[in-house]
């Protein structure tokens, strides 16, 4: 039975892609079976996954104008569902579709014994494909930089996602706040922390594991590479396997 | 005559905000007179220039609900048309409307006279708002971080941009593309400069300016002021008010 990870927060730039790609890597080399999902039009990640372009990818696949088997792509023990330039105008169309926010839902049931590890990779907005994210998923993880006090982005996304969980998806929890690309020991991220460490809205539900600032991690995206591939000795490395860990252990495997 | 410049690019944290922000307080300190505008219904500029929050915003504004007065903010010699978080909903309402692309032109030709450079916040898509500021505007600015050779998105951006021009907004020039949060003297950032510089397709289409990486620009805006407030001897003061010269000087003012 997949547990299904919505990765997700409408701020851009906050690590996403990066952590869906590399959280799933650090899952596969701990033996998961591991299907990651394209749910940007802007198809970051499947441009990291492979090169060329794809035909079809899973706005084709929500409309119905093809099957998984013509989207499913599979790269050693990571599989991905792409995503095309499409979605956009598909987003359109799923809109207008009564009960349009459980489609990715639909579709994921079919390969729920395939899979240990489902993440998505949302888009930088809350809106219909995030949404159908949050419906389909068991869990969400927001990813976001230790940029401000305010964490006025976050209180926004609690209230989507305690709408979903009353309304479609009763099952969704919370499974952290990731911070990502942290300066190393600066006055100003110690602050920003333990500023929501002592938030009694977020306590609990830190991750213990935070992704530091690693160039490495940037440019094995561009060499279309995981960061284990490109650069395994280095701090992104260590962080994301770190995190996979924190992962497995929180759902009692290993 | 104001120049109105939008600041776009749909991938998520290029340093729009930032850009927007403190370009637009160097050129205040050249005397001009600035006008700000956030397109995103997240507001981080919006909560950068002020405290509290709005009742009203470009939202309001576009769909006719009040006027320019209740919403223009000054701050100095910089003001801004804030956003709140009803532009959501308004763009939904807003994209139903004929004719929805000149809906920002529209009110911002009332300012004209009264501005010496307008710039345009977008959020992170190519969609009706950021189309808005591109018929609006005289020029776009497209920051962007040295991450990658494929430079994709700036492809589709073009694309964008290209029939925008020829349908509806024919004055519509290309200021340049930026360079952001670049790490000080990599090899692969360099790599990635000159693949664009060497390029056809944006020869002379680059800023000479870099907007290096400088955790000052990210403080500041969490202490919501401009980096020349914040931190005016460093890395962002020196290379904002440097864009600014820049633009200037192209503009033939000083
Ligand atoms: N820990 C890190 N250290 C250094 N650079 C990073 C780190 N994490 C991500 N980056 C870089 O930051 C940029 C943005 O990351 P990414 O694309 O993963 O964010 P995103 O949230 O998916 O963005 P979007 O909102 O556009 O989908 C990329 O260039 C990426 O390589
Ligand atoms: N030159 C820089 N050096 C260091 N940090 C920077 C720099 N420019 C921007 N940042 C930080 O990077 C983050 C993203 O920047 P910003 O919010 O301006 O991007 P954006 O393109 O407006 O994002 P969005 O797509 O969500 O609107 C912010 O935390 C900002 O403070
Ligand atoms: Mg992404
Ligand atoms: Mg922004």
């Amino acid at each position: 039975m997949a547990n299904i990870i919505s990765v997700i927060n409408n701020k851009g730039g906050t690590g996403k892609t990066t952590t869906v790609l590399n959280l799933g890597a650090a899952l596969a080399k701990r033996k998961q079976r591991v299907l990651l999902v394209d749910l940007d039009s802007q198809g970051n990640l499947t441009s990291t996954f492979q090169s060329g372009t794809n035909d079809m990818g899973i706005g084709e696949l929500l409309v119905g104008n093809c099957s998984m088997d013509d989207v499913l792509k599979t790269n050693g023990n990571l599989s991905l569902i792409p995503s095309t330039d499409k979605l956009l105008d598909f987003e359109f169309q799923i809109n207008n579709e009564p009960g349009r926010e459980y489609m990715l839902r639909e579709q994921l049931e079919k390969l729920a014994d395939d899979f240990d590890f489902i993440l998505i990779d949302c888009p930088p907005s809350l809106g219909t494909l995030s949404i159908n994210s949050l419906v389909a998923a068991n869990s969400f993880i927001v990813p976001m930089q230790a940029e401000n006090f305010a964490f006025i982005g976050l209180d926004r996304i609690m209230l989507i996602t305690e709408k979903v969980k009353k309304r479609m998806n009763p099952s969704l929890e919370l499974d952290g706040i990731l911070f990502v690309k942290l300066a190393p020991r600066t006055k100003f991220s110690q602050a920003v922390i333990s500023n929501l460490t002592n938030n009694q809205n977020f306590q609990g539900k830190l991750f213990n594991t935070y992704i530091r600032q690693d160039i490495a991690l940037m440019e094995s995206g561009a060499f279309k590479q995981t960061i284990f591939e490109y650069a395994p000795r280095s701090r992104g490395s260590h962080d994301y396997m770190d995190l996979a860990k924190e992962i497995l252990k929180r759902y009692g495997k290993k």
